[in-house]
């Protein structure tokens, strides 16, 4: 089984 | 005030189609730079950002930096009516709610401008960190469209794994599985023809099919495209618009739980 992240996890927001 | 001319005009008519259906609407910024923009789509796991450059303009006047919020599906309904060949040319005044397109036919004897309405939009902008990355592919756009395409009728996702021998493909579901590998060849008579691969560490990543079927769509813009992978971090597929500027996709991986 997988899982989708999203991208806010991986970059810097702002 | 904001004009921008671009003799290509087939070029933003590309780049319409090849965001549109990952994203509704968007911030286009404006600066001395170029024309950019940053969006992700409404779940959050795939981002794109395209820049096309001020060079690539044949008159490119920004007086200050701005964005415009616009519909791209309304965008590209307006960028549909230009011909192939025409010149297209984005102009905004200050503080106007609109922006026009003005589409001149090649022999100037056709000139059409469409009014579109601009919206307020709220978007998050990433800052995506400058990485090297582990593993970088290059290969025929078409030939990664052909994939992508084939391996959705199989599975919902594909794991990308590169390796010295080259970068395979995988994907399984309920009829079966598919493998399909690439190796490296750069001994062809066109280099769009040419797959090339480097590695500094192997990689192996799961991602979402849907998302690069997506975006797929930017092919008609680049005869190469380049997947980028680092272990657990999103990848980049990039399509370079001559050398104007690019667009690049960036997608989260999925993790095994």
């Amino acid at each position: 089984e997988t899982s989708q992240n999203g991208l806010g996890g991986f970059f810097k927001r702002g | 005030m904001l004009e921008l001319r671009l003799v290509q005009g087939s070029l933003l008519k590309k780049v319409l189609e090849a965001i549109k259906d990952l994203v509704n609407e968007a911030n286009f910024d404006c600066s001395s730079t170029g024309f950019s923009l940053q969006a992700m789509d409404s779940s959050h796991v795939a981002l794109v950002a395209l820049m096309l450059r001020s060079e690539g303009f044949e008159h490119y006047r920004c007086d200050r930096t701005i964005s415009i919020g616009m519909n791209l599906t309304n965008m590209a309904k307006m960028l549909k009516c230009a011909g192939n060949d025409d010149i297209i040319t984005i102009k905004a005044d200050d503080g106007s709610d609109t922006v026009t397109f003005m589409f001149e036919s090649p022999s100037q004897d056709k000139i059409s401008d469409f009014e579109m309405k601009l919206m307020e939009i709220d978007s998050e902008h990433l800052g995506i960190p400058d990485t090297e990355y582990q593993s970088s592919i290059k290969m025929p756009s078409q030939e990664f469209l052909r994939i992508c395409k084939d391996l959705s009728s199989i599975g919902d996702t594909v794991m990308i794994s590169v390796t010295k021998d080259g970068v395979k493909f995988t994907t399984s579901g309920d009829i079966g599985t598919a493998n399909i590998v690439c190796r490296q060849n750069t001994s062809v008579d066109e280099p769009e023809n040419a797959t090339e691969i480097k590695m500094q560490e192997p990689v192996s990543l799961t991602f979402a099919l849907r998302y690069l079927n997506s975006f797929t769509k930017a092919t008609p813009l680049a005869n190469i495209v380049t997947l980028s992978m680092s272990a657990d971090l999103p990848i980049v597929v990039e399509y370079k618009i001559g050398d104007m500027g690019y667009v690049r996709y960036y997608l989260a991986p999925k993790i095994e739980e």
